[in-house]
């Protein structure tokens, strides 16, 4: 049995039998694609349509939500204005050579339940940066800028702030140049933060230290799966 | 010469219904939803002449005719999947990810000749 068992894993696109250690929480927006191709419809895309993600408007027969391997870095010291440093990483191995990544979506959420007034000038300010190899992550600290790979500015925390890299995760696909992501949030060094300064950073990062969790979805496309298959009498 | 022997209904080519419960086979830690699947396979005699409930192709229905000429030499037409339909998986991979994967032609709707 376990033979037919492999060999049929192995059509499923599995190495091996999967046997989940820590299983994530299923992200509501799979449960929500997979609910809605679950409901029969005379209206439901026809089968070429089947390998298009209508929610997010991308070809692809496979959705992944990999969850983040990466570890905090330390924050506070000498850049006072520093609410969060941490390292993201994103094992991509799992693509198989065939699949075609379609879009790569970073996800970061925070467990704060409701909305702080933000102190006159408080200006949070997130960078990503392609992390540097480990070796240099002490000395590299912030990561140099030409490493920078998008500066977004914000007064009012969301639950969940969602960033588009897909050309990242193409890059990705290549073992060698993944080395995941330097996150930092701070507060911009801008009007009102000297005012802050003096203050400890546990005062005003509230809200940036209920931070939970990243994690990177991807579509992918198999396009041998997604041919035309023998025409249908 | 040609011979003509009449087929019970129940024997002639069609999809079987089989659901196959993934805890029964002891795939349940890892696949989140569905519960099972629909396994249905085709099953039974495409006898001379075809019906036009056997979904059949002209070959077979050529095939037929010549089975009843020659039964030892030329098998009948084979009953096959003719409408299938896909599924979506949703499952931990080896890696701990949540995966969707969407596999087509999987659930046998209807068999022919």
């Amino acid at each position: 049995l376990s033979t037919r068992e492999s060999l049929l894993l192995k059509s499923l696109g599995l190495s091996a039998k999967p046997s989940p250690r820590s299983p994530a929480p299923v992200p509501s927006v799979l449960w929500r694609i997979f609910q809605k191709r679950e409901i029969p419809s005379p209206l439901r895309p026809s089968r070429e349509d089947a390998c298009w993600v209508e929610e997010f408007s991308v070809p692809g027969n496979i959705i992944r939500v990999f969850s983040d391997q990466g570890h905090f870095l330390h924050s506070g010291g000498p850049r006072t204005l520093l609410c969060l440093e941490k390292h993201l990483f994103f094992n991509l191995s799992v693509l198989e050579d065939g699949e075609q990544l379609t879009m790569a979506q970073l996800q970061l959420q925070f467990g704060h339940n409701s909305y702080r007034a933000p102190s006159p000038g408080q200006v949070f300010e997130l960078r990503l940066y392609r992390a540097p190899p480990p070796s240099l992550w002490e000395l590299l600290s912030p990561p140099p800028s030409h490493r920078l790979l998008l500066v977004q500015s914000f007064v009012q925390l969301h639950k969940s702030l969602l960033f588009n890299l897909t050309q990242v995760g193409r890059d990705w696909r290549t073992q060698s140049r993944n080395l995941g992501l330097v996150l930092e949030i701070s507060m911009s060094s801008g009007a009102g933060s000297s005012a802050l300064l003096g203050r400890p950073p546990g005062n005003f990062c509230a809200g940036i230290d209920s931070f939970l969790d990243a994690s990177l979805l991807v579509v992918s496309l198999q396009l041998e799966q997604c041919k035309a298959a023998r025409k249908k009498r | 010469s040609s011979y003509y022997t009449p087929v019970m209904p129940s024997s002639l080519c069609k999809s079987r219904r089989l659901y196959i419960s993934f805890s029964d086979v002891g795939w349940e830690n890892w696949i989140i939803a569905p519960q099972g699947y629909m396994a249905n396979y085709c099953l039974g005699e495409c006898p001379f002449p075809l019906t036009t409930e056997l979904n059949s192709t002209n070959h077979a229905i050529l095939q037929t005719m010549v089975h009843s000429l020659d039964p030892e030499g030329t098998p009948q037409p084979c009953c096959v999947p003719v409408r299938l339909s896909p599924i979506s998986v949703l499952f931990y991979d080896n890696h701990d990810n949540v995966v969707l994967r969407h596999y087509e032609d999987m659930v046998v709707d209807e068999c022919g000749c």
